[in-house]
Parts: C-alpha cells; structure tokens; sequence
C-alpha cells in the first residue's frame, strides 16, 4: 500500500485498494481542499468513491469529471490518481486552477466501474463492463455506456447479454450508472460534465444516439478545438473532436447524451490515446504523458466554464 | 484466469458503406466470440477487434473474400498482458 501520495508511483497501474488508498491519503493530506462522499455501491456492494475538491460552501456550480467507466479502460483510472494529485498540487500556486476552484467545485470519480476494475486485476484483463448477473443468461454484465435513459433501446446498442456493448434489461439498471444519476439530480448544479475513456484520441459532444445536432453544437465544437489544441501542443498528440455519431459511430444509452439533455451544456466525452497500438494495455511509461496532456484539454474545458457560466 | 494466448487484434479498413455492413454482419456472428474495440463506424475510423485464436481463420477468410483490408495490430495479447504484468511486479517492489 502507498504510505503518502508524495511517494505514490503515478507512472504505475494499481489495483482498487491502492487507488482507494491513494483517495484516503490525499483527504488526509489535503482535508481543508479535499473531502471523499461515497455516491453508492456497485453490484458487488464496493464503495462508489467520489473526490471533491472545494474551497468552500455547498453545492457550488461544479464541474464532474469520470475515468474508469469501461474497467478494462486502465490508463483513464491511472490518469484520474494523476489529475487528483495535480489539482492539490496546482490549489494556490496555478492562478487559473485556483481561480476555477475559487468559482467552481470539482468532482472527481475515480474508478467508475470498481467490480470490473477487481475483475481486470483478477480474471480477466480485457473486462469492459459492470459484473451484474443478468436473469435468464450465462452472460454476465452490462455496458454501462449503453446503460443511461437517452436513447435507450436504439441502434448502437445490443440487446444480448452477452454482446460487449450489452444495454441492461433497462436504462439505470446499473448500480453504477444509476449513483451518478441521483447525485447528479441531487446536486442540481452540475454545469460541466466529462466522462473519460480511452482509446481512439477522440474528444467527443452529443449526440450519440441521434444524428440530430445538438443545439449547442456550435459552441461545443469551438470548446473541443480549443481543447484538443491545448491537449496536442504537449506532445503533438493528434486528436479527433465532433459529435459522437458523425466522428465515431452511433451509440445509444451513452453517459454524456443523458447529461446533455438533463442541461449539462458542457458534456464531453473523451477517448484518451494509445495511437492505437496497444489497445487497452498502454504501457505504464505512458501514463503521465497521457495525463498531462489531458490535462491541458480538461483545463480549457474547466476555463471555458468558469468564463462562460450559465 | 482467463488468458489470451494467440488472441489477435485486427485493424480493419472499410473502403464504404457495403465495406461497413459487412463487418457489422461479423458482428452480430456470436459464436466467434468477437471483442470489438472500437467499431464498426465510419470510413474515417478503422475497426479493431480482438479475435480469439479459434476464430482467426474464419475472421481472416470473412474479410479477404470480402476483399476488406486489415492488417494485424497485436500479434499475441497475452504476450502484452504478461508484459504489463511483469512491470506492475517490478514496480510495486
């Protein structure tokens, strides 16, 4: 186990209890910038575990970010500890990080999926979805990415157990999915939402499940250039951004379309590199690179936020 | 423990939209137990699939007498599994 987040190796994957560790260090270091609310428990009864970075009073316009959604996704939880580190890091030094934080709470997620992030580590690298029995099937799990009450059901989506992109039975069937949900509805103040995958090298905006434009795409769109521009002036890494159903594919039941039509203008997705090499199994040397880089994108999402409230 | 020993993953090219519909069809065939990574999208995004090994042929025959273009991406994942696995160990001690 990490014995303080000074000495925490961030160019390292870790287990759950590592990372749930790391959340524990960081509180304790940090207990006047950083508090843990635990939003549920996943399937398998672990603690959901969200960080919130405040500087003061409740229900502050926020900004939530996610990593770890699909578990097999390992380089996202990785690069969550890391921005974790780097918003305590940047409180107080960073002008523009601390003036977000001045205006803004910051909700971080770190393992999304904590049942298939175990399963990852155990018995079988390549798990992507939640470990929910399904009745009547062999087949174990669902997509939470397919999970959400926005176009559920439609096409982008399957209806067999045992497909990867399995849907559930119906839209927040998923204890995982459905905790965001309630804390979303519950705080009421969420004003930028970003969910983050990998990989692809993608910055994605709604919609997914329909082809229909978003009324805000304008403006998304110019966020997402601005973000990518930020995110490959570190590494020249090259980045694709649009809406999910024209620069992707069609999904239906995705986290960000919920959020969108919920009034969360500012929801993005982002599928984070690998160039498309390694797939899932981004070697470790790649992490803080990685992290960095998203890092400038997130800040000029979390910049734009706090210039452009609404 | 599952493992992954002569999984492949493939990078597959759609020239169009018939190219598209094909492998949605290798999609929807369960029993060769496809993984796909990302796809099947579009013409300016390529496919990648995991193929485990007792499927590689049938997969490798759909696509070339469907005249659709892939090369191979990962040639043994278990090989990059074991790979991560090891620096984790060294890392962690």
């Amino acid at each position: 186990m990490p014995q303080s987040v000074e000495t925490f190796n961030y160019a390292s994957y870790h287990t759950l209890d590592e990372i749930y560790n790391f959340m524990d260090l960081l509180v304790a270091a940090n207990p006047n910038l950083v508090s843990k609310i635990q939003i549920g428990n996943s399937y398998e009864g672990r603690p959901l575990y969200v960080l919130k970075f405040s500087t003061r009073g409740t229900k502050r316009p926020a900004i939530w970010i996610d990593t770890g959604i699909h578990s097999r996704e390992w380089v996202t939880q990785a690069s969550g500890v890391w921005f974790a580190k780097k918003i305590v890091d940047s409180y107080g030094k960073d002008p523009s990080l601390t003036s977000i934080l001045d205006n803004l709470d910051i909700f971080l997620e770190i393992v999304t999926n904590p049942d298939g992030f175990a399963f990852t580590h155990t018995k079988n690298r390549m798990w992507r979805k939640t470990r929910s029995i399904n009745s009547g099937s062999a087949c174990i799990g669902v997509d939470p990415n397919r999970n959400w009450d926005a176009g559920f059901g439609g096409s982008g989506a399957s209806s067999n157990p045992c497909s990867e992109t399995y849907r559930g039975p119906y839209a927040n069937s998923e204890r995982e999915v459905k905790a965001i949900v309630d804390f979303v509805k519950s705080h009421g103040n969420i004003k930028t939402f970003i969910s983050i995958h990998s990989y692809s090298q993608l910055l994605l905006y709604p919609y997914g499940y329909t082809k229909t434009r978003a009324p805000d795409y304008q403006e998304l769109n110019n966020i997402a250039k601005a973000a990518v521009a930020a995110l490959s002036s570190l590494y020249d890494t090259q980045y694709r951004y649009g809406s999910i159903i024209t620069t992707i594919y069609q999904a239906s039941g995705g986290t960000i379309d919920w959020t969108y039509n919920q009034g969360i203008k500012y929801s993005f997705t982002f599928e984070l590199r690998d160039r498309g090499r390694y797939g899932f199994l981004l070697p470790a040397n790649q992490i803080i690179p990685t992290a960095e880089e998203t890092w400038l994108a997130l800040m000029a999402i979390m910049e734009y936020t706090r210039d452009h409230p609404y | 423990k599952e493992t992954f020993v002569g999984n492949q993953v493939l990078r597959i090219f759609v020239a169009n939209e018939a190219d598209v519909e094909k492998v949605k069809e290798l999609e929807e065939l369960q029993e060769l137990q496809l993984d796909f990574w990302r796809g099947p999208g579009g013409q300016d995004v390529p496919t990648d699939v995991r193929v485990p090994f007792a499927s590689l042929q049938a997969v490798k025959i759909f696509l070339e007498s469907s005249g659709i273009r892939y090369s191979i991406l990962i040639d043994d994942l278990q090989t990059l599994v074991d790979e991560e696995q090891t620096q984790m160990i060294r890392q962690h001690f």
